[in-house]
């Protein structure tokens, strides 16, 4: 309904503008309408200014830069909307380890409120863990599970 | 619902039934390339109830059942179980006199599947059902998947007011 | 001209059979023409087995099989027709510890013939570097160039 | 013809001049996200004679120009140099008499393309001839972009046969 898309875009654009600089350390970002008057079928646009760059192109952006950003997004949707539990695969992949400390400590926060299965190669990443698991593989082909619980 | 337990046999590269125990807070999985991590990502959305292979990296859906290895045989089914507490309450009405619900799904070879609800047969609309009333549905925001998480940006404006969708 | 077009597959061909089991440490690999008759038009494709694992579909490989896979190829042209210089680009970000160790070692084999630029956030890969560039952005939006010899 | 040395001026994220020695061996480019590694391989490639500016992560070619930060204005060209060593004697006869060739394109942002060649203005095409007749064309297996080593696999098995042509 085109009432609720607009409270909700509203809800997220305005969590969006909040959790892009905690992530990226300042800068600003927001979500745009490509079309106002079509709320059917309008589309997203995302403008994003990293701390201390102009606006650009969101092209332009670096690997991390770009990742980071759609991790804003992600987690900015999560918070107005939470799902009671949250998967994800390597997102930490290209991240600096600057940025993986800022990405990790607002998982933190929300796994107050939903639960949190990250798979990750980051050493940083599993240090913020509850619990961890490590898949083996000793027999090719085979997948064997062990359990490391941390707490 | 809270995740409370995952069961994997005979999925993809999990020969053996492997049991994981989601407590609350943040879970971590780790271990070598090709090991088998996001192949419990995949058993997840397989037994949420996921229909197309492809979304699984498969052909077809006969793909997630462990195919052999060098020492082992193929298996002729593959079987996840999904098990949520219903301790938080928020459960549809039916469910509330139970203090677990258990979601598990079958394929064999030949190409029946079966699904069951708290080890009872049910169809697999029951099973969507249960995940929409409860919002755990597989919403595009919570399960990311290796490597997907660029397709945001890359996206077409169109592609992307789905999320908001999800949300609202 | 199809008789080269033959000649260039038979030889990265074999090249990429020794060269997988060396980068995966086992298995076998090799590349197969989609259309043997029609050799200005036909297709390539790659049959991949990991050691220890049974002859599947490429798309059930993990994310790190998958790149060290194209890395495998990517390798064996280099090697069949050295260029000058290599510039690689973030591209062991999906890789292991383990991979990552068998990828830079062959790398360091072809540094004799040719010159390899790795973009590279792991400090294994940096560790193998003769040479190292690190570039800052003290001041927001301005790349700065630190150079640090190693040798 | 071994890379030398390469100059970047204007280019992208690199305001000031930037100068990168490339001994033999192994090289490698560190720093935190964004600070301009891939920078460094657009300046690369488009030095080289890259046309397109989707090809350096652009919608126009001006994009390659420093648009300016909080703190600078944007600037209004862009220069980057590539100088190579002819000591290994793989280079075209009219070069022999040099111990080094240096390539140069500049871009203003009135749309001005400049290319020189050991400092004298050439045209575009004798620096791809250049680079064709060494060996040196950006082959697609010679540089790889950040994100794109997967498109080798994803890809359809016609898109592949490029490899082996270009290795022919
Ligand atoms: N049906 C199947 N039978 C047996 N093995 C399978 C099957 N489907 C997938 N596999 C194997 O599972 C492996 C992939 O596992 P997965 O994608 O979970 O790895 P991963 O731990 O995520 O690795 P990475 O760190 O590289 O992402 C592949 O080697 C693949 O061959
Ligand atoms: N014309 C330009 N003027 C100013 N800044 C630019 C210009 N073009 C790109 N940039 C900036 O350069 C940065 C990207 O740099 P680059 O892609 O080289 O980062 P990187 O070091 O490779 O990072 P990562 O490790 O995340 O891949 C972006 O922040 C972008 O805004
Ligand atoms: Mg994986
Ligand atoms: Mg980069």
């Amino acid at each position: 309904t085109r009432k609720r898309f607009a409270e909700t875009f509203e809800l997220v654009n305005e969590k969006f503008k909040e959790v892009f600089p905690r992530l990226f350390c300042g800068g600003k970002a927001e979500l745009k309408l490509t079309n106002e008057d079509d709320l059917l079928e309008t589309g997203l646009d995302i403008v994003v200014q990293p701390p201390g760059k102009k606006l650009q192109n969101v092209s332009l952006l670096s690997g991390g830069e770009k990742a980071l950003t759609a991790v804003a997004l992600i987690f900015s949707i999560f918070l107005i909307k939470p799902s009671p539990f949250c998967l994800l695969d390597e997102v930490d992949a290209p991240l600096d380890d600057a940025n993986i400390g800022r990405f990790n400590e607002m998982i933190r926060e929300m796994s107050l409120f939903s639960q949190f299965i990250l798979i990750t190669h980051s050493k940083t990443t599993m240090a913020v863990a509850d619990t961890l698991y490590g898949v083996t593989m000793e027999e090719p082909g085979v997948s064997k599970l062990v359990s490391v619980k941390l707490n | 619902m809270k995740i409370k337990r995952l069961e994997i046999s005979g999925f993809k590269s999990f020969v053996e039934k492997a049991s994981f125990d989601f407590p609350a807070g943040v879970t971590a999985v780790v271990g070598p390339n090709g090991c088998g991590k996001s192949n419990v990502v995949d058993a997840i959305r397989w037994v949420m109830g996921e229909q197309s292979a492809k979304n699984l990296r498969g052909r077809a859906m006969e793909d997630v059942i462990f195919g052999g290895s060098e020492s082992r045989k193929p298996l002729g089914m593959a079987e996840v179980s999904l098990v949520f507490s219903t301790s938080d309450g928020r459960v549809p009405a039916k469910y509330l006199n139970y203090s677990e619900i258990q979601v598990t799904r079958r394929l064999y070879r030949d190409g029946e599947s079966e699904y069951l609800l708290n080890k009872t047969p049910c169809r697999l609309m029951d099973i969507t059902e249960l995940f929409m009333d409860t919002g755990v549905g597989a919403r595009a925001y919570s399960i990311i998947e290796q490597g997907r998480i660029g397709m945001i940006l890359m996206a077409k404006p169109e592609e992307r007011r789905f999320l908001i969708e999800e949300a609202a």
